[in-house]
């Protein structure tokens, strides 16, 4: 087991080395057990260093770079065992338009594994949906669901009501 | 395996039933602040098996059932069906009482009523909660699994300390 | 000084109970000192129900209800003893478009008082600042403003780079 | 009173002496992720005294200097200068030595080096970290009056407990 902690360590790092490049456009990350303690307890340290940057604490990071960090280590995490399918809430809303396209770009990657249930409020994450939902307050306190449908990706999007059942 | 659709009945603001279709590929979910869009994660959460009402945003389970709003009453109960297609190697019934074979189709069932008690059934056979747990066991769903990422979880994967986030590697596992 | 914090904690609390009908178009706050605890450590209770809903704990409310009552109880402390400037940084990342304008609404009746220095991603923000500068890394690693200016509310922005000096 | 100006020179990412106008009214920060807006912000908070290094981001004072890019070298100090006008009455400079009457414009100035020791000026005439604390003392400004709200600190206001948000109004009062 410790065995087993140590080999999904390693592949997680390889995996987070290669999507922090590819979501930064370059740059270098890393993961690291600190060292001097017990490998069963060791805790995990992230270096990160957005390309043309010098390394720092990943504290001084902006608010976007941290989250796009952390979506970076998440997807190198869905690599090792991709799950049929994952629900991501808001993971756009600290990123700009060029890190959304980044984050979106990957994502459409893990399609071959996995369906992706997105909550978003950014046009351009929903750019890329193949199915639209809208839920709504119209009644105040009490929620609804609309699909705006398209089929496969093209735009022609035609607003029908979700018949309630 | 790919998940089908979601039926969401008194859970949190959906008083009424509403009924979501997913396709495979990408499904988003949109609106302005406050119609629902976490509360579908969170009942998505639920009725895999979360057993902390604070993880689902809650002071108690209790707290997930519709609670009224200016024009309606309280209901009793909350209940969410969630339905995956293409299980017929990846999720194993056979061992479930009363569940002769392993289904194309399942689909876990949760409900909750005010004195806090949950049911649990796949496929209308009711059933433990250790049963929908184990159920999906293999499949890298699951709530160590960080394939439910809820709102503002991402930011504490990075603000979590060094030993924090060691669990998350060993869930992860 | 048990007397000043009563006095400023019932200013705050009268003005929180505006600032928050405003913001949500309706609906109830308060805030409240904890019960039977000495009224020099009593903690402090928020109660936030957004109109046409039923009272709640307050982690029940969404991201965005829950920033905007955030606001409106900074704005509460505000209406005490207004700072001669007061710097946002991106307050309004999980506020949806009406939300947003409800915001800068609020915003304006304080530039009475008040000069807003406001970071933001949001373009509906953007439209109400009288100076926008826009800060880029045109150089990798190294920051560089350059502004693009707004005389009173015209939208004609003509982009000049600032002189360094 | 209003801010007039701010000039930022080897302060975390601006490397290059930046001068930044502010005219009365509202004024947008505005640009990409990591681009340096926040650091503005910062620098606001440290030329007016901020001591923590946490608060700022960093583990050390030293870690707000330029460190350096692919093609810079570091910087061997951070320097900030913070300029107000229509100070005549509200902010008095009369006391401090060297100064003989209230000023119409008031600069403060702040210096750090790479062994995290800070020099500061009001007006150009040095003066200690407490001279500046005490000249902002009655305006509102200053580090516990919540006029300066940094990336993510008020989704701290309401997750925090009962007690630490008792913490927040004894500063406001
Ligand atoms: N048990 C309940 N009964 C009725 N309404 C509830 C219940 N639990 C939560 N709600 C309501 O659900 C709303 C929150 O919904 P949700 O968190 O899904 O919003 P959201 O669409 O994700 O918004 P945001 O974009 O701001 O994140 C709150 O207004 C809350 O009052
Ligand atoms: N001492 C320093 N020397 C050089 N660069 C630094 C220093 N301190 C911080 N930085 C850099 O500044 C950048 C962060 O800037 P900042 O937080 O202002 O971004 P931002 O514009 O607010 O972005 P966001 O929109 O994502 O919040 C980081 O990339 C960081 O590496
Ligand atoms: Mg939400
Ligand atoms: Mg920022």
């Amino acid at each position: 087991s410790r065995q087993m902690f140590a080999d999904t360590f390693n592949t997680i790092r390889t995996n987070f080395q290669q999507t922090f490049i590819e979501l930064f456009g370059g740059g270098v990350a890393d993961l690291n057990l600190i060292e001097g303690e017990d490998p069963l307890e060791a805790g995990v340290e992230i270096m990160a260093r957005p390309p043309g940057k010098k390394p720092q604490t990943i504290t001084l990071l902006s608010g976007g770079e941290q989250t796009l960090t952390a979506v970076a280590l998440l997807f190198a995490i869905y690599m090792v065992k991709p799950s049929p399918f994952c629900v991501l809430d808001e993971l756009d809303a600290p990123l700009d338009e060029s890190n959304i396209d980044r984050f979106t770009g990957m994502l459409k990657r893990f399609l071959k594994h996995s369906q992706f249930v997105i909550i978003t409020h950014s046009k351009r994450t929903i750019s890329i949906a193949d199915a639209i939902y809208g839920v709504t307050m119209e009644e105040r306190g009490v929620s609804k669901v609309v699909s705006v449908k398209f089929t496969g990706l093209s735009k022609g999007a035609s607003k029908k009501p979700d018949k309630k059942s | 395996m790919y998940l089908k659709n979601i039926q969401i009945l008194g859970f949190k603001s959906f008083a009424d039933k509403t009924n979501v279709e997913f396709l495979p590929g990408i499904t988003a979910i949109v609106g302005p602040n406050g119609c629902g869009k976490s509360n579908v994660c969170d009942s998505i959460r639920w009725v895999l098996g979360e057993q902390s009402a604070k993880a689902l945003r809650s002071d108690e389970m209790a707290g997930v059932i519709f609670n009224g709003s200016d024009k309606r009453k309280p209901t009793a109960m909350a209940e969410v069906h969630l339905t995956f297609a293409d299980c017929k190697d990846v999720l194993h019934t056979g061992h479930l009482a009363g569940v002769d074979a392993n289904f194309d189709e399942v689909t876990v069932t949760r409900r909750v009523f005010r004195d806090g008690s949950s049911e649990y059934f796949i496929n209308k056979s009711a059933c433990r909660l250790k049963d929908v747990q184990s159920l999906f066991m293999d499949t890298g769903i699951g709530r160590s699994s960080y394939s439910i990422m809820e709102q503002g979880k991402i930011a504490r994967i990075l603000s979590a300390s060094a030993q924090e986030r060691r669990l998350i590697f060993e869930e992860a596992a």
